[in-house]
């Protein structure tokens, strides 16, 4: 039975990408079958790893307005059950153009409706920074959205808005979101604002917390310049560690 | 005669608001009079000036599509030449009110030319992360853009998309957009990787990269947690000291 998870926070760089990736990977190697939906306009989680599609092959963009089927848009990794369906910058028009759709909030969740996506233990979708369309309809597909939240000031205020967002989601198209986890990011143990984040994040949402902190380090930031996650790039570091840790506090909720 | 500056980069978490809010406060210190406009939802120069207004308060959404004028809705800030147009989370929802209005794009640009306008040195627009309406709408109204470009592997990527985008917003609304410049940000100068962003930005874009390159800093992160620029908040640290630099170079250039 297939787990889709939005990965989303409209408050920009705070480890959305890096998340989708390294986590989906940590799964893959515990032989989940994964796939990533990169829906961001960047593509990052597509270039991250190591990807690079040209203007008119086949792209989420495609598969969610034109005619792409998922059969023919979905593409291998470097990891045998990681796949990807890639992102393009042309998904930066489907926000303007989702205002003059008829439905267009639940596009996305119709197209994962394909049999062809059964297959899969955990489906990713990597959103923008934004609660626009691209994000909203992640949202309403998902079964679940893990919530990145680095441990910044400016990261926690926006937290509130995007809980907000999702009674909204709830109450009008998808009844059944639930938080997957907050997951703390760049965490830096000698950082005294990044330990007030950490408590702070604790104190006020102790049941969505996730026991898992990751940790800023730098093989986090180099693994996507050599286009691999970061399990493939150094296994050993803290950054991967970390990741794997996150896999099996999943799995092991169930 | 008043400058606008778009502060913009669709990559998520890359520096804009510190950067808006840091740079503005050293001109400020060098008795120019300078404005800020918080354009993004998440409302983070607000915040980060140690400012919270009311949902009903004036701010930039309803100077943008009501019927607030410049006058009611600037206010000012702890620093004497540091006035502020305050963000709110109202105005995530011009991104899909402006795709049904007409001349969305230059709502903003008509807006600034009321005289109420005339007497400030520099204008900073903050922008979301995004190339939605938004920031459209700052880049038809400014006179030069300046681009934070995080010394991490996935703010390159993003780039050249910006600077295509502004090719557009040239031949369309604004022939005379320039680039103020390419400002590195959170360099490390102990990482690879930092090295070789930077490496790379002065290669291929020599003529647009500032002198001025803004260090990692902790200080920048503990500021805004008191509603502080880092001047007011620790004057002699490398975070601060680079955005005077900044200030300098840029009153320098004119
Ligand atoms: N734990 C970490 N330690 C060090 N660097 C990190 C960590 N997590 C992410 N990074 C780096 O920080 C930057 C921002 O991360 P990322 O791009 O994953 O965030 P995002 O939320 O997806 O951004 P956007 O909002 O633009 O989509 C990237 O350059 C990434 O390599
Ligand atoms: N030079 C720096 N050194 C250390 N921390 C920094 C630096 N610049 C910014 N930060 C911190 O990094 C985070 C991202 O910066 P900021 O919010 O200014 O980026 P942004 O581009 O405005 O983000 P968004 O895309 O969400 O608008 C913030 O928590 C900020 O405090
Ligand atoms: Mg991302
Ligand atoms: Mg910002």
């Amino acid at each position: 039975m297939k787990k889709i998870v939005a990965v989303a926070n409209q408050k920009g760089g705070v480890g959305k990408t890096t998340t989708t990736i390294n986590l989906a990977a940590s799964l893959a190697v515990e032989e989940k079958n994964v796939l990533i939906l990169d829906l961001d306009p960047q593509a990052n989680s597509t270039s991250g790893l190591g990807i690079s599609i040209s203007q008119s092959a086949p792209s989420t963009y495609q598969f969610l307005v034109g005619d792409r089927s998922a059969e023919e848009s979905i593409i291998p990794s470097s990891l045998k059950y990681l796949s990807l369906l890639p992102g393009s910058i042309n998904m930066a028009g489907f926000e303007s153009e989702a205002a003059k759709i008829r439905g267009s909030h639940q596009l996305l969740q119709k197209k994962l409706e394909d049999p062809a996506f059964e297959k899969y233990d955990f489906i990713f979708l990597d959103c923008p920074p934004s609660l626009g369309y691209i994000t909203i309809n992640a949202l309403v597909s998902a079964h679940s959205v893990l919530i990145p939240v680095q441990c910044e000031f400016f990261a926690l205020e926006g937290l509130s808005h995007l809980l907000k967002t999702l009674d909204r989601i709830r109450k009008q198209w998808n009844p059944g979101l639930n938080v997957e986890g907050i997951l703390p990011t760049m965490f830096d143990r000698r950082n005294r604002l990044s330990n007030q984040v950490l408590a702070d994040l604790k104190k006020h949402f102790p049941e969505m917390i996730f026991k898992s902190v990751i940790p800023r380090n730098v093989t986090l930031g180099e693994a996507p310049s050599y286009g691999k996650p970061v399990l493939l790039y150094d296994a050993l570091s803290r950054g991967a560690q970390s990741y794997l840790h996150l896999a099996r506090e999943i799995l092991a909720y169930g």
